[in-house]
């Protein structure tokens, strides 16, 4: 049974983009099949997976615009496959918002792939619009990468808000598997206080572990790679493979 | 003459809004006049200065749609001025998709009362769509804050070949004022090489000095202030004010 998990949250740069990355080839190193779907016409999981998204000739977008078939645009990064984005995709946006139907197309698209895989992981962009719609919709799960500061309270409440909307409209057996702390910094009492308080006020559960800050995760882009492959025994590495440990135990 | 000062990346979480917010204090502080205009649908400079979006009467939104003037929805905030926002906002980039002069409704919004102040700040959402456009269209002058790891370079790209196409088509007189490294980790190999690669490859400057990551910069949105005065001594706080004497001087 695959699970295709939406890693979503409308704010910005809380590494949504690194945990898809990065739980992604923690999956294949266990052996997974894994799919990655770059949902974000700034392309930004395409552009580290070392694929130039001005240079395509196929991606996400034509998928979207139903001009080809998801398998055509596939591309193998390293031992997992990536839908790849690009800046086209705003396009489908615009092209989307009036059609019938409009938040079923990328699930519709994911189907005849789905079996393949045993993970498919969707990043979303930092937006609430149709295509992270798209995203929630056609999910089995839904992750949530928040930042342990003060502004993560708001957008996970409205992405929350959010999911019970797909959850009546759209897609009634969207599951939340829960928050990720990203970026964590265990050392202030800020980080602490926000990690207890987000599952707390918003009733979900927040996994473990944190995944700590470190230059390790902010260098691996650069290298073309996930910290994974970047600082194999790093505190952030290990912790992503943890978090990956956990992810199987609840799919 | 007024500055009006978009500050802009699409690239998520990299302090727009904390910039916005700590500029606008630090200039306050200087005795100019400021107003900040919140242009995101997510408000989180609305909210981070304390006021609930859900709860207004009127927003920034609703002098999108032409329905208020700006000055009826303008409030204060400590010694600023603030265009507050709210997630209905989104159905402004819905409405003005498909009009003609699309772009240029901010800036006409703004002209009565811009003489009123000596700077206004607009807090541009992590995306280049007609919001935005609205935010670059309407300035006289562009602040890209931007964070010292590996995909900042990209971002700044885009954002400058945006700024060259509103420069042909709807604002011929807009300035690049220049980049500003934002939650700098001055320790790391890292941090200094892609400052110092930002301005050689984009060729724009970059405006000293670095603004330091620091935990009371983080701390202060739960304050409901800025860090000028969450920790007023702090070397953030003294960083932005540096920046805000900068900023004086060029403009
Ligand atoms: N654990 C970490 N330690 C240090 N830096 C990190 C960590 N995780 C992510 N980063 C860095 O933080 C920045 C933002 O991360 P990322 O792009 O994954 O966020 P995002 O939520 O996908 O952003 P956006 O909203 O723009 O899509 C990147 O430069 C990334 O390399
Ligand atoms: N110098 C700093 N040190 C530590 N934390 C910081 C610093 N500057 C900003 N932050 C924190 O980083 C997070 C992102 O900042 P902010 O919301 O200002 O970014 P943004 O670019 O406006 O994001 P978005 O793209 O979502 O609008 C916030 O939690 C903020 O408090
Ligand atoms: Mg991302
Ligand atoms: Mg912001």
């Amino acid at each position: 049974m695959t699970s295709v998990i939406a890693v979503a949250n409308q704010k910005g740069g809380v590494a949504k983009t690194t945990t898809v990355h990065t739980l992604s080839a923690a999956l294949a190193e266990r052996g997974r099949r894994v799919l990655m779907v770059d949902l974000d016409p700034q392309a930004c999981l395409t552009y580290e997976n070392g694929f130039d998204p001005d240079a395509l000739e196929a991606s996400i977008h034509d998928v979207m615009l139903g001009r080809t078939k998801l398998d055509d645009v596939i591309v193998a990064t390293g031992d997992v496959d990536l839908v790849p984005s690009s800046i086209d995709l705003a396009g489908s946006e615009i092209h989307l918002l009036t059609k019938t139907g409009r938040e079923f197309v990328l699930g519709r698209a994911l189907k005849p792939v789905v079996d393949e895989y045993d993970y498919v992981f969707i990043d979303c962009a930092p937006s609430l619009g149709i295509l992270t719609l798209n995203g929630l919709t056609a999910a089995s799960d839904v992750l949530i990468p928040f930042q342990a500061e003060t502004l993560s309270h708001r957008a996970v409440g409205q992405l929350l808000e959010t999911i019970d909307d797909v959850r009546v409209y759209t897609n009634e057996n969207l599951r939340v598997l829960g928050a990720v702390a990203t970026m964590y910094d265990g050392r202030t009492n800020l980080g602490k206080h926000v990690l207890a308080e987000v599952s707390e006020v918003h009733d979900i559960e927040v996994l473990p572990p944190p995944i700590p800050r470190s230059v390790k995760v902010a260098e691996a882009p650069g290298r073309g790679r996930s910290v994974l492959t970047h600082a194999r025994r790093s505190k952030s590495a290990e912790a992503y493979r943890s978090l990956a440990e956990e992810i199987e135990r609840r799919t």
